[in-house]
């Protein structure tokens, strides 16, 4: 496709030269983030859960998403376009596809307890979108 | 409360005063010689926690043993990384405890064998929105002692739910008997058929009056069940309900349209309709694009 440079000399590292056929770097994957609660100040109304790992998704989407993120076909669609004829459309970003609930303790105003179960909370699977 | 005779008090503090220690309410600080003397009522409500006061947007904090108890069910209910557990069985996805906002206590006239007392209890129900609908509701009681020795107590509950019409104050036809295993430190009342139709109608507060009578081999309870008789003053109220609103977490067994599909022919299409296994792979098909 182009990229590849031709020269006439062989490539001084065998591994480095397969490692650009593998998957790149910083591909879109699902990432920790440990949130406590206290540093948002709602454990003054949430008592349980003290702070949960929400995740997120980051990373760079590859050209071939379908087969990989699911992508819808229409991802790799504007991803071309992006690349081939015009940059001001923007490339396909890294964002959660699908979400697991998360229940929590919380403390009313009127000091009654309520045990709630919310959905959507927690980010389980990335895609490219 | 005009309608109750016989010279009870209602305990009604207002919400600054809620945020108090409740025994900076019920003793000024002169007064603590007189606290060995006073009965075992007030020894139970100056056992609850102080509740810290208002700062900063800090929320009053809830009875010590409701909280308690929330806990314990929270652990029931989720993991550690808290997240509802698969395994649950039942239906709601919201329960909630409310602590009774007054009481009031009748004496025990014409005392008949074993009677012990009514209790008049106010729930605020602000919390509870139109989109929570109710499974089940209890009335929680709370053992402080427990009995290393397997004893039952049984008990005949007369609850009454007053409206402010007195004439359409609604009497349990049916006295509710438990027997009560103090093994356990909680005791529960299933009181779900009495306050359904006020619940579904999305009432801001519920009254109810709660009436004991308890015996043990078939014999009134002597001094040395105080604790127990203390422990049924104060009930605390949970409703199981299931929040039908958007942010809630339903599910796929609470949503009736799931259900119809693992009914239905569509599901199972070899077991039911003996079809071909070229119409199975249709049928396949068809349920994957639903």
């Amino acid at each position: 496709d182009g990229k590849v440079k031709n020269t006439s000399a062989p490539p001084y590292n065998l591994s480095q030269f397969y490692q650009q056929f593998l998957f790149p770097q910083n591909e879109c994957e699902l990432q920790n983030f440990w949130l406590k609660f206290s540093q948002l100040k709602w454990d003054r109304w949430i008592i349980a859960p003290h702070g949960y790992n929400p995740h997120y998704c980051k990373g760079e989407c590859p050209r071939v998403v379908g087969h990989r993120y699911g992508s819808p076909v229409h991802t790799m669609v504007q991803n071309i376009i992006y690349e081939k004829l015009d940059s001001s459309v923007p490339k396909p970003s890294c964002v959660p596809a699908e979400y697991s609930p998360l229940s929590i303790l919380k403390l009313e105003s009127d000091r009654s307890v309520a045990y709630k179960e919310y959905e959507n909370m927690i980010a389980t699977k990335c895609t490219c979108r | 409360n005009s309608r109750d005779e016989g010279g009870s008090q209602p305990l009604l503090v207002s919400d600054r005063e809620a945020a108090e220690p409740l025994s900076m309410l019920l003793f000024p600080p002169d007064a603590k010689s007189s606290h060995a003397v006073l009965s075992p009522l007030f020894k139970v409500l100056t056992g609850h926690s102080h509740q810290e006061e208002n700062d900063g947007g800090q929320r009053p904090q809830p009875d010590s043993r409701a909280l308690s108890y929330m806990k314990r069910l929270y652990k029931m209910y989720a993991t550690k990384e808290g997240i509802p557990k698969a395994n649950k069985s039942h239906l709601y996805n919201t329960v909630r405890l409310f602590t009774p906002r007054a009481e009031c206590k009748h004496p025990a006239e014409g005392q008949v064998k074993g009677d012990l007392h009514s209790v008049d209890l106010l729930f605020n129900l602000d919390c509870v929105t139109a989109l929570e609908h109710l499974f089940k509701s209890v009335l929680l009681y709370s053992l402080d002692k427990s009995v290393s020795k397997s004893s039952a107590i049984t008990c005949t509950c007369n609850l009454i739910v007053k409206e402010h019409d007195p004439s359409n104050q609604v009497c349990s036809s049916v006295p509710h008997t438990m027997t009560v295993e103090l093994k356990r430190r909680w005791v529960e009342i299933d009181v779900t058929s009495f306050l359904q139709p006020l619940i579904a109608s999305h009432k801001r507060s519920i009254h109810i009056a709660v009436n004991f009578t308890c015996l043990k081999d078939n014999e009134p309870l002597d001094s040395k069940w105080d604790f127990f008789n203390m422990a049924l003053v104060s009930p605390s109220l949970l409703l199981y309900l299931n929040d039908t609103s958007e942010q809630a977490y339903h599910r796929r067994d609470m949503n009736p349209i799931w259900s119809d599909l693992k009914n239905s022919p569509l599901m199972n299409p070899s077991e039911k309709t003996g079809k071909e296994p070229i119409q199975d792979e249709r049928a396949s098909r068809h349920r994957r694009d639903e």
